[in-house]
């Protein structure tokens, strides 16, 4: 049941697959789970959408995590998500205007090759598990990978590198299933939202050149309230900025092709912490990790239903 | 032991280039190391005024921290020893149902 799994742990990617399937047959008035496609090494991309069912037509939110594989505290946060909109869609009447009036697309992991392997071999794996033809390294940075300003400055042509672009944009089956589905539902999905770790940023296009969005009042805005809401939960600080000045310059990723393919609001979470711990943030952590960011999630979604001033 | 007990002695440093200088030195070493960096993500992001914090293998720790000492570089250790942190990371009971 919902209550049995353990959200205050880091599931194995066979371990959130089969909680996928447990909610797509136990709540079936707000969980649809499909798939949108096949990873590389065969395995299938599980999408959940959460929302209350409805002909009518509804704008939607979509939510990723587990874009690089060793950042195990996305995933974590993605279901914790999850169960958090399930347990309070009753209860709590900014959830359940969310729920009614928009689908959630939740990608848990993105990278399930990767996710898999950083699992079972290398804890430190990124990337995809995509063979490179000429070269012995295996991978592609999936967020170097969208077609936007593709392997330039931040990224990385060469196979054995960490942030390799891959040998051309949405090489990678992962990212391109995920773009095909965010192109055919462009229109609808209104909000974009990656999860990361770590840094403790909010971050919003651009990622890739030193230039503000035209939109950037209603997005910086949403994003100090976002972080001013996830500060008042444990007094956690975020910075939050566009990514090319809080963060560095990065080409090809995921938040600013979103972005340009006309999805106004897109975000990109780097989740705790700053350092102590890296990507190894203890289990004990997950709990207060995801309940602050729950707040700048619902906080982003509900400044988004209002429309920007 | 998680891993087969591989990251046993490898570390998690952390560095401030203070001049584009000790930036460039730091990018040529984590070439020839071939190290794992956590942040930022692409060695060519490491610059003045940049923190980097760099994974790096037991058998590797010795020639990278003698050569900070020498160009007087200095940084942190932020995790002395991966492998007991990648155990830490999974609570008590976690361990224990693995077992």
């Amino acid at each position: 049941s919902l209550s049995e799994y353990n959200y205050e742990v880091y599931h194995s990617l066979e371990d959130i697959q089969n909680w996928m399937h447990h909610l797509n047959q136990t709540q079936p008035g707000l969980v649809r789970v499909f798939s949108i496609g096949r990873s590389y090494e065969g395995r299938p991309l599980f999408i959940l959408q959460l929302g209350r069912k409805s002909r009518a037509y509804k704008r939607a939110v979509w939510i990723d995590c587990g874009i690089h594989a060793r950042e195990w505290i996305g995933p974590a946060f993605c279901q914790w998500f999850a169960r958090d909109a399930l347990l309070t869609y009753k209860t709590d009447p900014a959830m359940r205007k969310m729920l009614n009036h928009l689908y959630f697309y939740i990608m848990p992991v993105l990278n399930v090759d990767g996710y898999h392997f950083s699992w079972t071999h290398d804890r430190f794996w990124r990337k995809t598990r995509s063979r490179n033809s000429r070269f012995r390294c295996r991978g592609v940075d999936a967020n170097r990978n969208w077609k936007v300003k593709w392997c330039d400055e931040g990224a990385s042509a060469h196979p054995c590198d960490d942030t390799y672009c891959g040998p051309f944009p949405e090489s990678e089956p992962e990212v391109k299933a995920v773009a095909d589905f965010l192109r055919k539902h462009r229109k609808r999905i209104r909000a974009y939202l990656s999860f990361h770790a770590y840094a403790q940023m909010l971050l919003y296009p651009y990622s890739y050149k030193h230039a503000t969005i035209p939109n950037v009042s209603c997005v910086g805005f949403a994003a100090h309230k976002a972080v001013k809401a996830l500060r008042s939960a444990h007094g956690t600080q975020y910075r939050h900025g566009p990514a090319s000045q809080t963060l560095y310059v990065s080409s090809g990723n995921s938040m600013d092709w979103a972005y340009k393919n006309g999805i106004p609001y897109a975000f990109a979470f780097e989740l705790r912490d700053t350092g102590q711990f890296g990507f190894l943030l203890p289990e004990k952590l997950i709990k207060p990790t995801c309940t602050e960011t729950m707040l700048a999630v619902k906080n982003i979604t509900m400044h988004l239903l209002r429309k920007c001033p | 032991h998680p891993y087969d007990n591989r990251y046993a002695g490898d570390k998690v440093i952390r560095l401030t280039p203070k001049t584009e200088e000790e930036a460039f030195a730091l990018k040529n070493i984590y070439h020839r190391l071939q190290v794992d960096l956590w942040q930022p993500s692409s060695i060519s992001c490491v610059s003045e005024g940049t923190v980097t914090d760099v994974h790096i293998p037991q058998n590797a720790s010795r020639t990278l921290l003698a050569f900070l000492q020498e160009a007087r570089i200095q940084y942190k250790v932020l995790i002395e020893d991966l492998q007991k942190a990648v155990e830490n990371e999974k609570s008590l009971q976690t361990q224990r149902n693995r077992r």
